[in-house]
């Protein structure tokens, strides 16, 4: 009963996470190393022997910069995508629980009603902690998105329409004034805050995959009851609806906990 | 926050100002 459509969205934001993951690892080493990306970006020997070589891993140094904010817009993007799928799927199981057989007896509508009414609760807090963490991620990563590209475009600026002395002692000059705001950028936008955000995302990916799996196992619990029309065996869990979700209600409880605390 | 509003010029020193030919 989960639409294809979660396990796709799921898929497609993991591997940008992933992806950004990858971009941005061992960036401070690197960089710390040579004042070049050029191991992450193209695997070449980093070895600077001519002012063209400066040259060339300054604007590597650039591009590095415009395709992580590249990177980090995409996995904004795509787990945006997620959060809204996941919360649209919570909406479609709800949407199915409704098109179970009415012609039931009046005692098991009633309960059935109440049943609802307890899914439907637990489908707007499940939505509106889904929202929390959208936020907090969408925040982080639309502002490493902007000062990474804002960044890359000074530094292209500089280099195209500053025109640059072709000389050694400049270019290292400029290569150690690049090498210190660029390690107090990385750090500053993508540091701690995006470490936060992985967390919040795979915490959110996690029990949103366990909320799916439960309350699908839900409905069809609920289409069973009144397929066999055996109420008395089958339906016991519709006469204490609260009980019957009080795991799940935890389980809220705990995300949401969690992620006041991260963030 | 990360990126003063004034960079890169405020941040250079005045020898690698003298880099450029702006």
């Amino acid at each position: 009963y989960v639409p294809m459509k979660f396990y796709d969205s799921l898929r497609t934001s993991d591997r940008s996470k992933q992806e950004l993951q990858n971009k941005l690892r061992n960036f401070l080493e690197n960089l710390q190393k040579n004042l070049t990306t050029s191991t992450l970006l193209s695997g070449l020997d980093t070895s600077i022997s001519s002012t063209q070589n400066h040259f060339l891993k300054l604007q590597e140094l650039s591009t590095f910069f415009h395709d992580a904010s590249e990177t980090a817009g995409l996995f904004a993007r795509d787990s945006e995508i997620f959060y809204e799928v996941t919360k649209n799927s919570s909406y479609a199981l709800l949407l199915k629980l409704r098109q179970v057989p009415m012609a039931q007896p009046t005692e098991i509508k009633i309960l059935l009603t109440n049943y609802f009414a307890e899914m439907e609760f637990f489908h707007i807090m499940f939505s509106e902690i889904m929202d929390e963490a959208l936020e907090y991620t969408q925040n982080v990563l639309r502002a490493i998105q902007k000062v990474f590209i804002y960044y890359a475009d000074a530094q292209r600026y500089i280099l195209q329409d500053w025109n640059l002395k072709p000389n050694m002692v400049c270019c290292k000059m400029y290569m150690d004034f690049l090498q210190l705001y660029s390690a107090q950028i990385f750090k500053c936008a993508a540091d701690h805050e995006l470490n936060i955000a992985y967390d919040v995302y795979a915490m959110a990916e996690t029990n949103a995959k366990y909320i799916m799996r439960q309350l699908e196992f839900r409905i069809q619990r609920l289409f069973n009851c009144f397929l066999f029309k055996s109420y008395q065996i089958r339906c016991q869990f519709l006469l204490n609806a609260e009980h019957d979700f009080e795991k799940l209600f935890s389980k809220l409880e705990e995300l949401e906990t969690y992620f006041d605390i991260k963030t | 926050d990360c990126l003063p509003k004034d960079f890169p010029h405020g941040q250079m020193q005045k020898d690698l100002k003298s880099c450029f030919y702006f």
